[in-house]
């Protein structure tokens, strides 16, 4: 469940590159 | 505020075609190949598609590519397959347990 969490933070990341 | 299209999303009702209103309402689903390049948001009506049903599942675990099959019997795995990458790629999704269980990044 750690690996959730860490591909959350990493799509969350991306999402973010992709609306900036 | 999310436009609620999702055909059979309750389950696995089967549209009863009404002697009257089939055509205007059933029309616009017909040919799924020419729709599929329309665009939404920037997504095409398929990733839409795929991007709600994974939103609309709230387990811990995510959607899983089997469930994803399941409900989306008309599109081929191959091309499931691709939105999901796509989607993944977007960080619209990201997978969970596997890399088969999917869920959404923005269905806080």
């Amino acid at each position: 469940l750690e690996r959730i969490s860490k591909n959350k933070k990493a799509a969350l990341e991306r999402l973010a590159a992709n609306q900036a | 505020s999310k436009p609620q299209n999702t055909m059979g999303g309750g389950g696995g009702m089967s549209v009863m075609p009404t002697s009257h209103t089939s055509m205007s309402s059933m029309g616009s689903t017909g040919s799924y190949s020419a729709a599929s390049m329309m665009l939404v948001n920037g997504l095409s009506a398929n990733q839409n598609q795929v991007l709600s049903l994974i939103k609309s599942c709230h387990e811990p675990q995510g959607i899983s590519m089997q469930d994803l099959k399941q409900k989306l019997s008309g599109m081929s795995v191959t091309v499931i397959r691709q939105i999901v990458d796509f989607l993944s790629n977007e960080g619209h999704i990201f997978s969970t347990i596997d890399e088969d269980h999917f869920r959404s990044t923005d269905n806080e």
